[in-house]
């Protein structure tokens, strides 16, 4: 097949980026920033939580089962968080499939390799791009609608409490890279297109996918941050960050599955199943 | 692995089907 140039694969890449994925780091910016005309409603108690709950229930659950919104009123704060989270990741893990079949190659691979890239390297791309909606105070919401401050997160009863904070720490210093929705395109590419991944059957193929969006990944950030020759290095090493994060998530998942009574969406059942 | 992922596999084989939330 025919090798896309560097500029072409990486306008490709932004662009599927932005078609599949709802937020972006430009438009989180903006919330983020206050240079919206409706600011995202701040949750940053029990109270505030509640009202938000009344307020954004629709924009956050708008695909939930009505039987799951009734007991879910029922619940504890940390149960309903949780049972947020996840509704968020499943939309994620969604959107995420989409932006992979469009990464060249990635389509023509063997059903169950795809499957496989997927299982490994959702959850990482997935708190790359939560970085996007992060700042050192809390976490975007709801499509911006929401902000969920970090003091209210680290306040919950453990375990939920030790949810969030790795995710906020490697945000802070993974946003002081300063990387735009261009270079996050071809570095979530990167992270799914992975041939260390176990159990695939072609690794030699995943390989030349995996080396083609690295390389166009090291030219665009060259030609997209000229003042920082450094930022590719770095972001590799971001790489090893994020499958540490997902590691140590993974851990805490199971450990809410098991000990409390939380129940885990089928598509996460069937990630984090086997997985390390 | 397809039995195991068949939320996975139905989502890479079908663009316009939702995740059955």
């Amino acid at each position: 097949s025919q090798q896309p140039d560097t500029k072409s694969l990486a306008k490709q890449m932004h662009e599927a980026y932005l078609k599949h994925f709802h937020m972006n780091k430009a438009k989180a910016r903006v919330f983020l920033t206050g240079k919206t005309s409706t600011p995202p409603f701040v949750i940053h108690d029990m109270d505030t939580l509640q009202h938000a709950e009344q307020k954004l229930i629709t924009q956050l659950l708008g695909n939930m089962a009505s039987g799951d919104v009734s007991t879910l009123r029922e619940r504890e704060v940390e149960a309903r968080l949780f049972l947020f989270c996840q509704y968020a990741s499943v939309a994620t893990v969604t959107e995420l499939t989409e932006f992979a079949k469009a990464v060249p190659g990635f389509a023509a691979l063997d059903l169950n390799d795809q499957v496989t890239l997927l299982k490994y390297g959702v959850y990482e791309a997935l708190f790359a791009l939560l970085a996007s909606c992060m700042n050192k105070d809390g976490l975007l919401v709801a499509h911006g609608g929401g902000f969920i401050t970090r003091e209210f997160l680290k306040s919950l009863r453990k375990p939920f409490s030790d949810m969030m904070e790795p995710k906020f720490q490697f945000a802070m210093r993974f946003n002081a890279l300063e990387l735009d929705d261009s270079d996050l395109a071809l570095f979530v590419a990167a992270i799914i297109c992975c041939g260390d991944r176990p159990g695939l059957s072609d690794v030699s193929q995943i390989e030349r996918i995996q080396e083609s969006i690295i390389h166009v990944l090291r030219l665009h950030l060259l030609s997209n941050h000229p003042d920082n020759t450094l930022l590719f290095p770095k972001l590799l090493q971001k790489l090893a960050d994020l499958r540490q994060l997902v590691t140590e998530h993974a851990e805490l998942v199971q450990d809410i599955n098991k000990t409390e009574d939380a129940s885990l969406h089928p598509l996460l059942q069937e990630i984090y199943r086997d997985m390390y | 692995l397809k039995e195991k992922h068949k939320i996975l596999h139905r989502l890479l084989q079908n663009s316009s089907s939702p995740v059955d939330l």
